[in-house]
């Protein structure tokens, strides 16, 4: 069965103890193991060895491998704290957490900054906002002119970038979020609150160990 | 035509790449 030599749990590479990663992030042990029936779902789906690569994050997030989006690929840059080209399941505790709806907004500001600044330079440049609405554009039905396109930077410019250099610092980026919390939406996923419900199979094997079945 | 009045993040924040709540849809 599976790729496992004995019956002895073999951890994959960056798997750490539910209880730390509870004691490090806004989730609870029982979370954290839930999480972990997420993830060896994920990590599973093309290569089973235990880490998620990129084309596993796009197919669980598009149901298609093949699909290019520069967010998804920011995105999984962003989890991939270790910067090694996978993400193993400490780095998708401790990325997913800052989504909780019960993590610091101030986290989750920084996160989308971090997101928005493509190049990571430190601050979000009109090209950046510009490349990333043409993105948005190219995968979905909106069609919108060059010049439309450039009175949306415009007016978002007018309204973010209080020092008139041309480019939103992370202050900025806070004062603009403040006024336009509809930006943070996708940084808070609902789904986290009740996650043990989503993935409940790690207390049927809780209540088989306890023998109280 | 009618004017977008949206600012470029709100925008962007349309993308499905950053809708993460697919992932838990497995």
């Amino acid at each position: 069965m599976g790729c496992f030599h004995s019956k002895k749990n073999k951890v994959p590479p960056g798997y750490e103890d539910p209880s730390i990663l509870a004691s490090e992030t806004t989730f609870s042990v029982s979370e954290v193991e839930a999480l972990y029936e997420l993830f060896k779902k994920i990590s599973s789906s093309v290569v089973n060895d235990g880490l998620i690569h990129k084309e596993e994050f796009q197919l669980a997030l598009f149901k298609n491998r093949k699909r290019e989006n520069l967010f998804a690929d920011r995105v999984f840059d962003l989890f991939d704290l270790k910067q090694n080209g996978v993400i193993d399941f400490s780095e998708f505790v401790r990325s997913l957490s800052v989504f909780h709806p019960n993590a610091p907004l101030e986290d989750k500001i920084v996160f989308a900054f971090r997101l928005y600044d493509l190049r990571q330079t430190g601050y979000i440049e009109r090209e950046e906002v510009k490349q990333m609405v043409v993105a948005l554009l190219s995968e979905s039905d909106m069609k919108l002119s060059d010049e439309v396109i450039e009175s949306i930077l415009d007016k978002t410019f007018v309204e973010a970038d209080t020092k008139h250099d041309g480019r939103i610092d992370l202050d900025e980026w806070k004062s603009l979020v403040l006024r336009h919390p509809s930006l943070m939406k996708n940084m808070t996923l609902p789904y986290l609150k009740d996650i043990t419900t989503t993935f409940p199979s790690f207390i049927f094997h809780s209540e088989l160990d306890d023998g109280s079945a | 035509s009618k004017p977008v009045t949206m600012n470029a993040f709100e925008l962007i924040s349309l993308s499905s790449g950053l809708n993460l709540s697919s992932l838990f849809e497995t």
